[in-house]
């Protein structure tokens, strides 16, 4: 239903392999992505989007109106989804480690949904509208491929992959990137239901996080917070783009692979 | 067999009765949903429904609404409503009143604050089993953050990271005199 509500053709007289469009820098890291107006993505209703981000890189939570399929193609990492109405059942006790924590390390405590550990081969599921993040604590770059299936049922809105970032200022990376490239996107072409390319490219350039656009005083209230840290979540003078660099390193919640390990072995002795 | 299943199914549920509220806060109001668990027909209208009453200068939670639309009538009351876009663009800043009616499409954040009179609302959405995920609160994706995401994502220290996730012990209902914590 939704692939026929979104397309009304899809008429491909030849294919070609693509490469990404358009590059953005930030902080820790690059985004690439391609062209989202090519005629073979749009009949396949989909966006691609390539991440390459450094050690200690993180890129910051957002989610999508589209369900997204991520590919590891390179490196290590940690990967958190905040599924709606799931439990936070990561939860340190006086026992527990933060992981990058030297040691044994008490820490005070913390709790939040669980994290996953990413390496090379790994696909992650998404659901659409659920933020995740990706750092990358590995000693080489963390490279990951991502596909935003625009034409699934899941999406209400309309054959454009958006995203909705909770942190950073998507604008001032764009506008201020350092090695910021863009390409033209020949062949585009656009519908009489949809933005043209060239409006679609200004709305990216315009984006921020998505409480920017709230009243300082609304968040205030909303998390019960003073008005100066309500204004320091809007991220609005922040230069850093969508994936920043990591002061120390993230420390977060996360078994010990060795007590997995244990674990493992105990449940088998006991079947 | 199609009289004993389609011809025979409930179509109708009251969701004004406070008794039948979902959620409630004595301070904050309440909201009764309606989707095709309690009304299975709705299955397949691919609807539902939701009735809330918000008290005096109480809030809604910031959330967005994960797999549908929402039109929201007003009943009763005014409120003043903020409703932000991808870009973090505020596409609505104002109050609605009785007999006005608001869109606010699927993941676009929203945050409702009732006026001096209450805000009472019922909203249509697009998906018969429609879910929203809340940005603030007891149940919310700043709690699911670990804090070192936080702090970095934010630029803030631990200790402002921890009132942003903890403050709030609310649950999509906030009372408006700051002590939800």
């Amino acid at each position: 239903q939704q692939q026929q509500r979104f397309q009304t053709e899809c008429r491909i007289n030849n294919l070609n392999a693509q490469e990404p469009g358009r590059r953005v820098e930030s902080e820790a890291g690059l985004s690439e992505y391609w062209n989202r107006n090519d005629e073979q993505f749009r009949c396949a209703g989909v966006d691609l989007v390539r991440h390459t981000i450094q050690r200690r890189g993180l890129l910051l939570p957002s989610f999508s109106n589209a369900p997204r399929l991520v590919y590891v193609v390179q490196g290590r990492g940690l990967h958190g989804a905040a599924i709606p109405g799931c439990p936070e059942t990561f939860q340190s006790e006086s026992s527990s480690q933060f992981r990058g924590e030297q040691g044994s390390q008490r820490l005070s405590r913390d709790q939040h949904q669980k994290v996953r550990e990413i390496r090379e081969g790994d696909v992650v599921a998404i659901p659409a509208g659920v933020a995740h993040w990706i750092y990358n604590d590995g000693e080489s770059q963390l490279i990951v491929m991502i596909l935003y299936d625009t034409s699934n049922q899941a999406n209400q809105l309309d054959e454009n992959a958006r995203r909705f970032y909770l942190a950073g200022n998507p604008h001032q990376q764009q506008q201020g990137g350092r090695q910021r490239r863009r390409e033209s996107w020949p062949g585009s072409r656009s519908r009489s239901r949809s933005q043209s390319p060239e409006e679609r490219e200004r709305s990216q350039q315009s984006g921020s996080n998505i409480f920017s656009g709230f009243d300082e005083e609304f968040l205030a209230d909303s998390f019960n917070i003073d008005n100066e840290l309500a204004m320091r979540i809007q991220n609005r003078d922040d230069q850093r783009g969508i994936i920043v660099t990591v002061e120390d390193e993230l420390r977060v919640l996360s078994p010990q692979s060795r007590g997995e390990e244990r674990e493992e072995r105990g449940l088998d002795r006991d079947n | 067999g199609v009289e004993e299943t389609f011809c025979t199914l409930r179509l109708k549920h009251n969701i004004a009765d406070a008794q039948r509220a979902d959620v409630y806060n004595e301070r904050g109001g309440r909201i009764t949903s309606l989707n095709s668990f309690n009304l299975p027909i709705l299955r397949y209208i691919q609807l539902s429904a939701e009735r809330g009453v918000l008290y005096r200068n109480a809030l809604v939670a910031p959330h967005y609404n994960l797999n549908s639309h929402s039109v929201i009538y007003v009943i009763r009351g005014n409120a003043r409503l903020q409703v932000v876009g991808e870009n973090g663009q505020n596409v609505f800043d104002g109050e609605i009143r009785e007999g006005q009616a608001l869109t606010v499409p699927q993941n676009f954040a929203v945050i409702k604050k009732a006026g001096n009179q209450g805000f009472e609302w019922v909203a249509f959405k697009t998906n018969d089993n429609a879910k929203i995920n809340a940005l603030a609160g007891r149940l919310s994706t700043m709690r699911a953050l670990p804090e070192d995401v936080l702090i970095n994502a934010y630029r803030i220290d631990r200790e402002e990271a921890r009132r942003l996730k903890y403050n709030r012990d609310e649950t999509t209902l906030f009372s408006s005199d700051s002590s939800g914590s």
